[in-house]
């Protein structure tokens, strides 16, 4: 699985999500990426791409819990990406990118790794793969 | 306020994933973040940024998507996208493509131009032709590496997300004509145990065990524990 997040200098957010799915996975079979809401979410307040096993990403709704957390509750974007992460999605199952619209940028993941690159207009700059 | 960006190339990654696929990998997460970077800079908005990247990732085969996608059970390519866009809340997907060449174009074409969110199967295959997307050969996609991790995932009789086993004395392959699988590494109750086990998982009796540094015999319906890729099985269970 392939993912992009990005909030662009005017505040906007926008997502995409791309995969092949599950190696020897059932033909016909769904999974996280193509479903708004699981793997792929974007609002006026941030934007998530989420990687993994799909199964358990859609029954955690995790792309939208992201931007929940932060619309209802005032969390902050790393906040809302941890709780998530550790809460709610069942462990070892996969990871997330996000951003939100006041140009912050977060990553979590509960695997073993995930392959993942991020920057910020003010200079931050990440490329990894482990924790 | 500023522009932020963010690539993904997949969770759960092999932990012995050699060295060079790591390294490429980061190149090329590298390269995507350099690529979208100068267009942010150069003021593209954010729902063509990720568009951009994402065509960048499926094109290179080193991720599971686009070329070099997973194969499905039948050796069949399957894709699935989806793309939205928080400033307009419009959003489009697709799932089941086996011939167009960046599934997340026309994701982007499902949210510009149908009035639906979402199209899979038969029918986003018709919408592609119509919106004149690329189309390209089934076999575009197939790589032989992925047949190869296909037939490991069976062969191990699992079904395996985002990562990449490399070749390993370790990888469980097909019993051989004994009944035996191939030499591996086992772990029985967390001891290492000897190198050959009945296809049922069971320990034979007739070999020995090493516990707590002494050689034994193996106990009687000892469960093996197997590894792959030098780690125990259960950390891919989930998959």
């Amino acid at each position: 699985t392939v993912g992009c997040v990005v909030v662009d200098s005017e505040g906007h957010c926008a997502s995409a999500t791309s995969t092949g799915g599950l190696i020897n996975k059932m033909s016909g079979r769904i999974g996280d990426s193509p479903i708004i809401g699981a793997g792929t979410y974007a609002n006026g307040v941030c934007a998530v791409s989420a990687t993994g096993e799909g199964e358990a990403i859609i029954r955690a709704t995790v792309a939208r819990d992201v931007a929940a957390l932060m619309e209802y509750k005032g969390l902050s974007l790393q906040e809302s990406v941890d709780f998530v992460i550790n809460k709610r999605l069942e462990d070892g199952k996969g990871g997330l990118i996000a951003v939100s619209s006041n140009g912050e940028v977060a990553a979590g993941f509960n695997t073993l790794g995930m392959f993942r690159a991020c920057a910020t207009e003010e200079g931050y700059f990440e490329v990894g793969i482990w924790q | 306020m500023g522009w932020a960006i963010a690539v993904h190339g997949g969770a759960g990654v092999d932990p012995s994933l050699p060295m060079e696929r790591q390294q490429e990998a980061k190149d090329l997460l590298l390269h995507c973040l350099n690529l979208g970077v100068s267009a942010l800079k150069a003021s593209v908005p954010a729902i063509d940024v990720v568009e951009l990247l994402v065509r960048e990732l499926e094109t290179n085969p080193v991720f599971n998507s686009g070329r070099g996608s997973a194969l499905s059970t039948k050796g069949t390519v399957e894709m699935e996208a989806s793309i939205m866009d928080g400033f307009r809340n419009k959003c489009g997907a697709v799932s089941g493509l086996s011939t167009v060449k960046n599934p997340i174009s026309l994701a982007r074409l499902v949210m510009e131009k149908s009035p639906h969110v979402y199209l899979a199967f038969n029918g986003a295959e018709e919408f592609a032709r119509e919106q004149g997307v690329e189309i390209v050969d089934t076999n575009y996609f197939i790589t032989a590496e992925n047949k190869e991790r296909l037939e490991q995932a069976k062969s191990a009789n699992s079904i395996q997300f985002d990562y990449r086993l490399p070749e390993s004395e370790n990888a469980v392959g097909k019993p051989n004509e004994n009944g035996l699988l191939p030499t591996i590494k086992i772990h029985a109750n967390g001891i290492v145990a000897a190198d050959k086990v009945l296809q049922n998982g069971l320990l034979s009796e007739k070999e020995s065990c090493i516990e707590n540094g002494e050689k034994m015999p193996c106990r009687k319906g000892m469960l093996a524990e197997f590894q792959m890729n030098g780690v125990p099985i259960s950390i891919y269970e989930p998959e």
